[in-house]
């Protein structure tokens, strides 16, 4: 409908904002949407939109713990799904002309569309239970977090991973930088995600 | 294609022809 239309190009506006308006270099920005799963009546957290910016030296960064095959199975995937979002059939894979390598952290964010938490699980979900905002900095920290989606995200690269409970769900950023916390960054997006325009 | 959610698509939709424009731009 025109009005979900609506709303999305908004969230993304914000996230847009969120980002390049930032001091500090956030690699992404997601809105994770709050729900009541009508069946169970169990909250839940699913994906509502994304802003992937990258990072300065997503180059550098890119054989991180990627294996030749893990760059085969991404290259196939984006395929698949650019064939899925174009209605056109796959390219083979010496017949796409775009074929650059997929960075660690455009993976984290393109697989990130798929997850969701329910009843307050990982660092999202936790910071909506609390309704206060979940800061870990360090990949020793993120390593070590009792979350998944954390943890995954240290294996990605992301150094920073904030969760900001906001009206209608959570922001998260995430950085390939070490960022620490501040009061700055968290009162902008609660008044970027609860201004309604 | 219709199991897909249609934030989750339009999302995907935007990340990819971004990627496209970031990776020729390079």
């Amino acid at each position: 409908s025109s009005t979900a239309c609506f709303n999305q190009e908004t969230l993304q506006y914000r996230l847009q904002a969120v980002i390049e308006g930032a001091r500090e270099s956030w690699t992404y920005a997601i809105f994770w949407q709050s729900s009541v799963d009508a069946a169970t009546g169990a909250s839940l957290l699913a994906w509502g939109d994304g802003y992937y910016r990258g990072c300065d030296d997503d180059k550098r960064k890119l054989r991180g713990a990627s294996t030749a095959a893990d760059q085969e199975h991404r290259k196939r995937v984006l395929r698949e799904l650019n064939s899925l979002i174009s209605g056109a059939p796959p390219p083979a894979a010496d017949e796409d002309a775009v074929d650059e390598e997929v960075t660690d952290t455009e993976w984290f964010f393109l697989v990130s569309m798929a997850q969701s938490f329910v009843d307050g699980a990982g660092l999202p979900g936790h910071a909506l239970l609390t309704a206060s905002a979940a800061w870990v900095a360090g990949a020793d920290r993120l390593a070590s977090a009792a979350c998944e989606r954390a943890r995954q995200a240290q294996a990605f690269g992301i150094q920073t991973m904030a969760c900001i409970p906001v009206g209608g769900g959570v922001v998260e950023l995430g950085s390939t930088g070490l960022i620490y916390h501040n009061a700055e960054i968290t009162g902008k997006v609660r008044a970027l995600f609860t201004s309604g325009t | 294609s219709r199991a897909v959610p249609q934030a989750r698509k339009a999302s995907l939709a935007r990340f990819l022809e971004k990627r496209k424009e970031r990776v020729t731009s390079a």
